[in-house]
């Protein structure tokens, strides 16, 4: 059955869609089969993203590994059992449709607290959480001391996941392995990374997660949108400048993030 | 009456928060009297940030000009009348609660699609639109043709911005002064800067916004939250560094904004 993971942080801008979108599409170009939902039904970054890969691919006539994106099934609320919710109903039909055919099935959150985004967390058996390295992303994680920079207690983020992870060990299942990333890094401010750095490694140790290596601030992650190409796709579409110094440190960190989520049967 | 600046963007992590921080500390710090909402009811980044100013402020013995923050009221569903919204009504009392004791009210947007969030834009004399410069954070602003990047047609967010436009024309209102902020522009990267920025150009004479200089990626807008500090605060605090190079560019970013807003009767 389909490893399900699942990428989220009610944070806005942590990095979700860029992340869903580049670990993807890296399984996708080892060879495996991969699923992709988007649970941000307005936004749609992920989804449009994917559209845009299909369309570039059509007219340049590329063949490019792809994730298959599916929209939530439209469902009849007389279809409905007594009292269920009807985002449960298509949440858990789109999953199924992919289960049989997918090695791993990839679901992007938004960026605020909704009932597709909790029932998804309770799915996870990977969640991979971005976030941008600042104390304003830091406080949906937990509240900290501005003193000492100490931990206080779990914010609303936690919490949620916290709630997942119960449902899942009162339902039997596998616990989350819950990886956080820090996105956005800056070449400088060693200052603030340290501090960051071990509030994070405080909490990690206080609500269970573990920590990956994270993406620095590039370029290359808000340009390739339109084309809905990543970084991994530049070598073979033969763009100029594939790789650059930028562009080789950029595969490193995402090799490193796929090697820390440790993914079932998955060898780089 | 007050002059009502809204902070707004759907996407999420535009910066709004950030923006809506420092813009309302700059005309306290003025000597404006300046009211602040969150209409972010769960996250509440700018309500926290203003809470972690005055817990500084308490504890080192400071007295920082601080905007007054304001929860929106309860309101008993009782009380509505006839097929009003309850949110409509939260917010028009806490509007009206600040509107003769202050010359600015700054409202910050959460950054997702909600109701409090279209009724707050309709209010706006100036509204704020912070954005990434990515072309994923302009794909709520506008489709982009993937080879041209000339602009196809509005999306969701622009689309929104011009429907409050109209109910503000109908009710007789001044048109809504809309700027655009570029957020976390890089160093370098100039080959993606003039491609959003050619972008920007092109829609703004479409869809009618100004373009602000933008604000450059810095550390200081990432750090200060515990203490609830701006920039514009470090000198009288006493803190080391309060003018070292990237801050004095940071102030003159931040003056920059201030002066492209033009509000009324504001002098700097
Ligand atoms: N490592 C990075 N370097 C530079 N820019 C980045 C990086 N990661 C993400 N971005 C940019 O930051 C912005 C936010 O990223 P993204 O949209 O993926 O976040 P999100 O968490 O999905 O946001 P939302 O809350 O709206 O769903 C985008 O403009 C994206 O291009
Ligand atoms: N110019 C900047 N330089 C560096 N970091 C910045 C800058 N502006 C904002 N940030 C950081 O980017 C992140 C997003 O900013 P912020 O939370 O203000 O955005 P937002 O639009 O309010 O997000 P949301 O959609 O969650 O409400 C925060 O971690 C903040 O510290
Ligand atoms: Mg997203
Ligand atoms: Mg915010």
């Amino acid at each position: 059955v389909a490893h399900i993971i699942i990428v989220g942080n009610e944070k806005g801008g942590a990095g979700k869609s860029t992340v869903s979108m580049h670990v993807a599409t890296a399984l996708s170009r080892s060879g495996y089969r991969v699923g992709a939902l988007d649970l941000d039904l307005r936004q749609k970054t992920m989804g449009r993203y994917l559209e845009n890969r299909l369309a570039f691919c059509l007219r340049e006539g590329f063949d490019l590994p792809t994730p298959e994106y599916r929209e939530l099934p439209d469902i009849d609320p007389k279809d409905l059992a007594e009292g269920e919710n009807i985002y449960d109903r298509r949440l858990s039909m789109a999953v199924s449709s992919l289960e049989e055919s997918c090695d791993f099935i990839l679901i992007d959150c938004p960026g605020s607290h909704t009932r597709l985004s909790q029932v998804a967390h309770s799915l996870a058996d990977t969640l991979i959480t971005p976030m941008n390295d600042s104390f304003i992303d830091f406080d949906l994680l937990a509240r900290v001391d501005p003193e000492t920079n100490k931990i206080l207690g779990p914010s609303v983020y936690a919490e949620m996941v916290w709630s997942a992870r119960q449902l899942r060990a009162t339902a039997g299942l596998k616990p989350i392995d819950w990886v956080v990333l820090r996105n956005r890094l800056g070449a400088q401010n060693m200052h603030n990374k340290k501090k960051i750095g071990d509030a994070m490694e405080d909490l990690s140790k206080r609500i269970g997660f573990r920590v990956s290596p994270g993406f620095s601030e590039r370029v290359i992650f808000r340009e390739l949108f339109p084309r809905g190409l990543t970084l991994l796709d530049l070598k073979e579409i033969g763009v100029k400048n594939a790789l650059n110094i930028s562009n080789v440190a950029a595969r490193q960190e995402l090799r490193d993030l796929m090697k820390t989520l440790d993914l079932p049967g998955v060898e780089l």
